[in-house]
């Protein structure tokens, strides 16, 4: 495992943590997409049905346990436990539209045409998008708390951080993984903006707003 | 191949 993974998959914890320490400490939900959180979720259920067929290291199923449990306890939250504070009206983004294009993109595009396979392909594809309700509604309401945004940057870093591990992986091992990385590669591209505005704003101290 | 690759990566 390279460090950048390594500070990659931490990365990716972090964010988690974040957000599931957010909504629990203020006992909101305000400002998070539960659809996003939803996506996640699918995410990983979709990704890591090998948990009990491909066994890897103690690390790695430890952490698929970590991301499908916390997961499924952010949406609990979200869509139960604190549902009155969920802002579902700012929450607008229409899930089909990413689903379904990643799902056909998977039937297409995948490394063998098995339910697996496919399915993990279908989960690449959708986490490279999964993000954009989230994005779309920090734009709708023009700010995003900041920690919000600290979540945001820390998700953002997580992928980010995989690509030069991904770079890394190819220079010294050969290894290569067409999907992954133009998936990823979108996903880290869709950060962009907000790595501009969490540069220019949160880090001096500032809320983040999308409009002047 | 037919069965896919291992996915070693998070």
């Amino acid at each position: 495992m390279t460090l950048f993974r390594l500070a990659g998959d931490l990365s990716h914890v972090l964010a988690i943590l974040l957000l599931l320490y957010k909504i629990w400490t203020t006992k909101s939900a305000a400002g998070i997409s539960g659809k996003t959180q939803l996506m996640f979720c699918m995410v990983y259920v979709t990704r890591y049905l090998d948990l009990f067929t491909s066994f890897i290291s103690v690390y790695n199923s430890t952490m698929k346990v970590l991301f499908i449990s916390a997961s499924v306890a952010t949406v609990y939250l979200i869509y139960f436990k604190f549902k009155a504070t969920y802002d579902g009206n700012h929450d607008t983004f229409r899930m089909e539209f990413v689903i379904v294009p990643a799902l056909i993109l998977a039937l297409i595009w995948n490394y063998a045409f098995t339910f697996f396979e496919i399915s993990w392909a279908f989960s690449i594809f959708l986490e490279a998008v999964a993000i954009l309700p989230q994005l779309f509604m920090v734009t709708k309401t023009g700010e995003a708390e900041n920690i919000t945004s600290h979540y945001l940057f820390a998700l953002g870093s997580y992928r980010a951080l995989y690509i030069l591990n991904w770079i890394d992986r190819y220079y010294f091992e050969g290894h290569w993984d067409p999907i992954a990385v133009t998936a990823g590669i979108v996903q880290t591209v869709l950060y962009g903006d907000f790595f501009y505005l969490y540069f220019t704003r949160v880090i001096k101290g500032r809320k983040l707003q999308v409009l002047p | 191949g037919e069965e896919g690759r291992q996915h070693d990566e998070l």
